[in-house]
């Protein structure tokens, strides 16, 4: 990617980054649609032989051989067993029975987490830079386990089942499907003993934001991760008929519109059907769209999809317009047609020029790349939220990383639309989604491990976590775009992603695999559904009072019941206690405790307040205790639970929701 | 009703390999064994050996609910299909 490695603060130097060759004993898995293999970003020129451990292998197809691994891309499989028993024998001539790539999609996720360095990368002259991968020195290993009619579960888990037997240290899934309990739901099955065999397993938290508890992937092994913005935007000038100036952002870089003003209309107004205030496919009237810019609004169709749908119709630019679900979230795309993505406040303003004007005429500017974007990062409005739909005592997403406008490897089968009508080819792509934050963090945690070997998955997990940050430079809170206002964890998890600060957290939630088994315990799962699982025989000891608030979690959730609604959780006005501990990373130090609240329906207190470590590895525990007065069903507040010894704060976000 | 009862759809089936019933040496020869005593038709897709124990096929509702009962089986779930995000 271009940018996210300055704005992660990987460019700079510090002691603390692991040298090129530890990193290139990290292997990073990715399950997705495949692979381009020619791409520079695949280059292994500087890398020293693949580790001696792999026992992955690159599996030869139609247009893959086994040339097209190398040291980079030490290993390529696909999977097609469910998805051809579905759909019948897989049609050659539509996609590759091979791990090759005719998406674009794991090209982008596997050159963002791990891609080798590429200069003057860019698309179409946007985002121009040096692309590199978070962890440009590790290596990929790809398992293609998604096709044209979907990612069916069991490829997924024939991929996982390999993966883990490969040998990779990082397992990457930006998909996800229906919600389920954890013993029903295959990929956190799979995940739970990738996890318990040290591998760190992220996932893309899901794009059905801003809506609450809209979240995938939240398995408390899984790190959930939602999407940020970048301080990088494209932005393109509109002008109306009556001199307004408005901004969108826009990837078009092909022949712009004349000088001139152009006739402008609403795609409302220009259509036979329901469908033309979003552009929908055969919507629009040609006769009263010809030659002129037509205004969309965003929803019901892919994005690029309503600029062929305008162009097809006769139009000659397109201003997309965000409704209230996307507020002021701008996501430029390459479309074919001069066009410009505006948010709602412009789009309104532009409509009500239509509808008030006889004539109403624009023109759109071409686009340009600009740095610096602050505020930066904000949320992303379709960044999937919390509360965590299956277990609400377990905060989630647990961290957001950049997934707005990333730019990364694509393949060479489609153009950047991904549209059969896009002529185009490009080696590097810009598009959106919790699908491209979640490579960010494994590459991310690839780093991690490369400069702690030793540490378990959960520990990695941690130190993303804790060292996470929730505020800008100016200590004004992270921003969510979806409501303009400040975001809270239910929105950014533990926060944005500080890989730097992750090198050195001083201290970790280590969980264990008996955590994670006592967490089963605590949701009262039947030994049956323990096993199924964590394929492991485990009895929950009936002396024992297992409870989700004692489980070792980098962050708190704590779901409170109204007085009138008791149910699971405990009643609202009451003392609470979790206990948690910390095992220290860093070298000897005493840490001090800081409690910081946005309510006063809760008094906490930390016992002990202070933590003194004189080894590394050793461990200490502490015990919160809230105490909770009742509030309206509904109500939710946040606080901060932080461990600081003057050099490094450990810092956890506490959720409290009325229910 | 009749058709969706008679439809094939793909199951994700975990198993508890450390009560394979003594009869069997190889869990191979169990899962193939396990299988035609629901259908005689179904056969093993994939066997998974490492994040989880079992296999995946092909049932309709009725062969994988009949599945399910046997001894050593911990559960039979539909194939979900995900997306990419």
């Amino acid at each position: 990617t271009t940018r996210t490695p300055e704005f992660l603060g990987l460019g700079k130097s510090t002691t603390l980054f692991p040298a090129s060759d530890s990193m290139g004993e990290v292997i990073v898995g990715i399950l997705d649609t495949g692979v381009w293999p020619e791409l520079k970003s695949f280059d292994d020129s500087g890398l020293g032989p693949v580790p001696s451990r792999w026992k992955g292998d690159c599996q030869v197809g139609k247009n893959f051989s086994a040339s097209s691994c190398n040291r980079k891309l030490i290993g390529a499989k696909f999977f097609s067993k469910g998805y051809e028993v579905a759909f019948g024998p897989i049609d050659e001539t539509m996609e590759s029975r091979s791990p090759r790539d005719d998406d674009g999609h794991g090209t982008h996720t596997a050159t963002t987490a791990a891609g080798s360095v590429v200069p003057s990368a860019n698309l179409l002259g946007y985002a121009s830079g040096t692309a590199r991968g978070m962890a440009s020195h590790a290596r990929v290993a790809v398992y293609k386990v998604c096709w044209l009619g979907g990612c069916f579960g069991s490829d997924i888990v024939a991929a996982m089942d390999a993966a883990v037997a490969d040998g990779v240290d990082v397992l990457s899934m930006s998909i996800g499907g229906g919600l389920s309990e954890y013993y029903s739901d295959t990929v956190a099955i799979g995940a739970f003993t990738a996890a318990a065999n040290g591998i760190f397993v992220s996932c893309s938290a899901g794009n059905s934001g801003p809506i609450p508890s809209s979240l995938s992937n939240v398995a408390p092994w899984i790190t959930t991760v939602g999407a940020g913005t970048l301080d990088r935007d494209f932005p393109a000038s509109i002008t109306l008929g009556n001199n307004e100036l408005h901004s969108g952002v826009t990837l078009y870089n092909g022949k712009q519109l004349s000088d001139s003003m152009v006739p402008l209309v609403y795609g409302g107004n220009v259509s036979n059907s329901s469908g033309g205030a979003l552009c929908m496919a055969g919507s629009l009237i040609p006769e009263k769209v010809a030659r002129k810019i037509v205004v969309c609004d965003r929803g019901g169709s892919a994005r690029v999809q309503k600029g062929v749908v305008v162009k097809d119709a006769g139009g000659i630019g397109m201003i997309l317009t965000n409704t209230d679900t996307f507020g002021e979230e701008l996501v430029a795309d390459a479309h074919l047609l001069p066009s410009a993505a505006v948010g709602q406040k412009t789009g309104d303003a532009i409509k009500k020029y239509i509808s008030s004007t006889r004539n109403p005429t624009a023109k759109i500017g071409p686009g340009t790349t600009k740095l610096e974007v602050q505020p930066s990062p904000v949320v992303a409005a379709f960044s999937s939220r919390g509360p965590n739909p299956v277990t609400p005592a377990i905060l989630k997403p647990d961290i957001i990383a950049p997934g707005v406008n990333i730019l990364a490897g694509w393949t060479g089968a489609v153009g950047p639309t991904g549209l059969q009508s896009d002529p185009r080819h490009v080696n590097f792509n810009i598009i959106s989604g919790t699908s491209m934050s979640c490579p960010h963090v494994s590459g991310l945690a690839a780093i991690v491990k490369a400069a702690h070997p030793e540490w378990s998955p959960a520990a990695i997990k941690s130190a993303l976590m804790t060292t996470a940050y929730t505020a800008y430079k100016t200590g004004q809170k992270i921003e969510d775009v979806a409501t303009g206002g400040p975001a809270t964890p239910f929105d950014y998890g533990a926060g944005h992603a500080d890989p730097v600060a992750a090198l050195d957290p001083g201290l970790v939630y280590d969980a264990t695999i008996d955590d994670y088994l006592g967490f089963l315990c605590a949701l009262n799962y039947t030994p049956n559904q323990i096993k199924s699982t964590t394929h492991r025989d485990f009895t929950c000891q009936t002396s024992k009072k297992y409870t989700l608030g004692d489980f070792n979690y980098p962050s708190f959730s704590v779901p409170l019941e109204t007085a009138s609604g008791r149910r699971g959780g405990a009643d609202s006005s009451s003392i609470i206690k979790y206990t948690r501990t910390l095992t220290n990373v860093g070298a000897p130090a005493t840490y001090k405790v800081s409690l910081y609240s946005q309510t006063q329906a809760v008094k906490m207190s930390v016992e002990p307040e202070t933590l003194s470590f004189k080894a590394q590895y050793e461990k200490k525990s502490y015990t919160v205790t809230f105490k909770t007065s009742s509030m309206p069903s509904g109500t939710t507040s946040f606080a901060r639970l932080e461990w600081s010894d003057g050099k490094h704060i450990v810092g956890s976000p506490i959720a409290f929701s009325w229910t | 009703e009749e058709k969706i009862q008679k439809a094939k759809r793909t199951y994700i089936v975990h198993v508890d390999k450390s009560n394979m019933p003594e009869t069997f040496t190889d869990h191979a020869l169990w899962y193939d064994s396990s299988l035609k005593s629901v259908s005689d038709s179904a056969s093993v897709l994939y066997r998974y050996e490492n994040v989880v124990h079992g296999y995946s096929t092909m049932l309709t509702t009725e062969e994988a609910e009949a599945l399910g009962e046997q001894p050593g089986i911990l559960s039979v779930l539909p194939e979900v299909i995900y997306e990419l995000h």
